[in-house]
């Protein structure tokens, strides 16, 4: 049955739809069955795999707030193995309907639960907030992936996301627990750069994963590309690292 | 009586803080009066000013939720002429309890008021979100700062700002225009960073500030100093390009 991560951060451009984008492509690639959800109402991530947010057809939106199946959102990319459920710009007026609604922390993970047979991995990309979209992103997994920025502002709002994770745990999901902490963007010529990298290994030493994903400007020409980094530049320093990432996260959360 | 404008764009990581800071510090240290609300509950804007955003006193929240004057939540920072209402971890609630209140999106412009005569420039951080915080801001500002990250995934959302920037106009706030857009973090060095200056100047060709601030190390260290990049690295490229904008910025809104 799927292992569900949502990748979260409020700090806003730390590299969570670069991670879910691109760490989804290497383990497609490595033969596992993924489905990457975008809740965020930016779409990133349904760009980042070449697929138009205002193309008709069922987005997460229709899913959480029209009740319709999740299977007819299913969209297939162009990798093998790696399926999306695509955001679309209706998912920005989500959160006060959703706040409406009974149970309405719950509504993502209800509506996977049928796919739960289909994929070894589910990833939720969500937005650089934690309000109810987040928060149902929270709700639905068993785990959260929260990459952090080489940056000082980015350790700042730490404190704050574990908060929000003990709350999540104590009245919404007993089983949420920090599945990895992401060192991204980082730059070894930097003296900030590396100060923050020691800092999160001291605070979180059993979550950081070894794998450090550096600046890499070919990361972010590839959403220009409608392309994953496995297909634009898979030499370049970030495809090498987000392969790394890879084989470590089925290293830790084995498939079955 | 003042200016207000609101710096916003629900893109995380493009350099709303940053800007937010390093223009009203060179605004107050060209003989300015200025004043800096912190919308966003991350308090980013508030630390990087050296204020703690725990320590005990007024903040936004209070003035928003509970009524406070707005007088009451102004703190002096270590620059003369640049005041600052601070956010605090509280303000991450605000969005479902502003929601039950009525014109919830005059809540900040209402608040603000009092303080008309008293500076030259108000700006308001927001957060990366178009909730109900940005909306205030929309609601309050006589015009919006759009910074643009020169990377391809930042001008994604642009059109999705511009049509709630239209909503809040016809609804909400007939006198927002879009003030300037600012491009950040450019780097002269990649055909990306190139490209995207070139769209943005193309469609923004009157908004858009000559001004380009480019990728400083200098300004991702100076918050960790809780100073503006006026007092760290005043020599610094970041510096320099916060000091141009500022006279850019007056002349095309010059005070009083
Ligand atoms: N390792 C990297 N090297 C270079 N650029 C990167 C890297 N990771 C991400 N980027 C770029 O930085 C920007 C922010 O990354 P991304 O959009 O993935 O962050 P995010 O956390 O999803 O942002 P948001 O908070 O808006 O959802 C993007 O333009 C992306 O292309
Ligand atoms: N011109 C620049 N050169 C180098 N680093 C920069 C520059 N501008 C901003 N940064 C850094 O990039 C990161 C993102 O900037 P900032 O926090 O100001 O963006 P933001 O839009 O306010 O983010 P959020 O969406 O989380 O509110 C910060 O760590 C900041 O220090
Ligand atoms: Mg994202
Ligand atoms: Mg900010």
């Amino acid at each position: 049955t799927a292992q569900i991560f949502a990748i979260a951060n409020q700090k806003g451009g730390v590299g969570k739809t670069t991670t879910a984008v691109n760490l989804c492509a290497f383990l497609a690639g490595a033969g596992c069955r993924v489905l990457l959800v975008d809740s965020d109402p930016q779409a990133n991530a349904t760009t980042s795999l070449g697929i138009d947010p205002r193309r008709p057809g069922t987005s997460l939106y229709d899913v959480l707030i029209d009740n319709r199946p999740v299977q007819e959102a299913v969209s297939e990319t162009a990798l093998p193995g790696l399926s999306l459920v695509p955001a679309n710009l209706d998912l920005a007026g989500a959160e006060v309907e959703m706040a409406a609604r009974m149970a309405r922390e719950q509504l993502l993970s209800k509506a996977l639960q049928p796919l739960h047979c289909q994929y070894d991995y589910v990833f939720i990309d969500d937005p650089p907030s934690l309000g109810l979209i987040t928060i149902n992103g929270l709700t639905a997994a068993d785990g959260i992936i929260i990459p952090v920025q080489c940056e000082y502002l980015a350790l700042e709002g730490l404190s704050q996301l574990l908060s929000t994770i003990q709350q999540v745990r104590k009245v919404l999901n007993g089983r949420l627990k920090v599945a990895g902490v992401l060192l991204t963007m980082s730059d070894a010529r930097t003296k900030l750069s590396t100060q923050v990298v020691d800092d999160v290994r001291a605070h979180f030493p059993l979550e950081t994963f070894e794998t450090l994903i550096p600046r890499s400007v070919r990361l972010s020409e590839a959403p220009s590309h409608g392309l994953t980094v496995l297909s634009y530049a898979p030499e370049s320093a970030g495809a090498l690292a987000y392969e790394a990432l890879a084989a470590e996260f089925m290293g830790r959360f084995p498939v079955g």
